[in-house]
This record gives structure tokens, sequence and C-alpha cells, in this order.
């Protein structure tokens, strides 16, 4: 049976900073092949395939907030693979190797995160799931 | 491979999308 994939409307214009991503233009209509749990997605935009950020596209059918996990804000552990300091004032700042809560796994790949009174975005890509519950 | 993701995090939604979701 043809394999029927996702299409996404992109939000505003994206420019590559790899090899292997696309570039993205205001409108374009892509297909999702795959969807990384850290933000990337693999696309197809005829004739150009590779990874764009799921930050700047959009379902065309219904809100994607179906797709999304609720959150969870009893929390989850993680423990930071990276350290990460914060570019936007909506992130939080660790040390590579702090263990966190969890509470909420947006699809865009950086997840609302809690250490200690502190709440933030950070990226799911510097994570790694430490299978305890809190 | 094609297939490797980046290595880096994405970038974050543009700002207008933020204002929506806060």
């Amino acid at each position: 049976a043809p394999i029927i994939l996702d299409s996404y409307r992109v939000i505003a214009d994206y420019r590559k900073t790899s090899k292997y991503e696309i570039d993205l233009c205001t409108g374009d209509l892509v297909e999702i092949v795959e969807k990384k749990p850290n933000g990337w997605w693999f696309c197809q935009c005829e004739p150009k395939r590779g990874w764009a950020p799921a930050s700047y596209l959009e379902p065309l059918d219904g809100p994607e907030e179906s797709e999304e996990a609720d959150p969870d804000y009893a929390g989850e552990l993680y423990i930071t693979t990276k350290a990460y300091s914060a570019a936007l004032d909506d992130e939080l700042t660790l040390e590579e190797g702090e263990t966190i809560e969890v509470i909420h796994k947006l699809l865009d790949g950086w997840w609302v995160v809690r250490k200690g009174e502190e709440t933030g975005h950070f990226p799911s890509m510097f994570l790694n799931r430490t299978g305890e519950k809190k | 491979s094609i297939n490797r993701p980046p290595q880096n995090p994405p970038p974050r939604p543009p700002a207008e999308m933020r204002r929506k979701r806060a």
C-alpha cells in the first residue's frame, strides 16, 4: 500500500545551517518522512529532501497539539548530556550531568524542564532519560 | 549518510509562534 505522508505548511523562512538540512520558504508545503523527538524532521519538498526544524512547520489539517503529549507536572527524570546556555529568557541554562524533571515534551524539541524552583525550555537533544519516576 | 540528523538543537519557533503558544 502507498505510504501517506503528513503534510505541513512552512510558517517562516529558514536558511539551512548544514548540508543535510533544507531551506524553507514561508507557505511551502512539505511532506514529513520522519519526526525525531529532538525537533528535527526529515522532509521532502520536491525535489529537495533533508532535515528541517519542526518549529517552522504547522500541520495542514488540525492543530499539532493533538500529536503532542500533555504536560506531566509530576515530572520525569532526565540527565543533561551537554551543557547549554539560555539564549532566550524562557530557556534554562544547565551544565552537563544535571538531573532535571521534564514536564512537557514539545514537538519542536525544546522541552519544558524544571530544576528546583526554575522552569524553562531546554533542547531535548541534550537530555537522557534516567528511567526513574519522581 | 543523508539520514543523519543535525547534531545541534533546532532553532526555536519564530517569535510570533512563541507568543501564540504562551
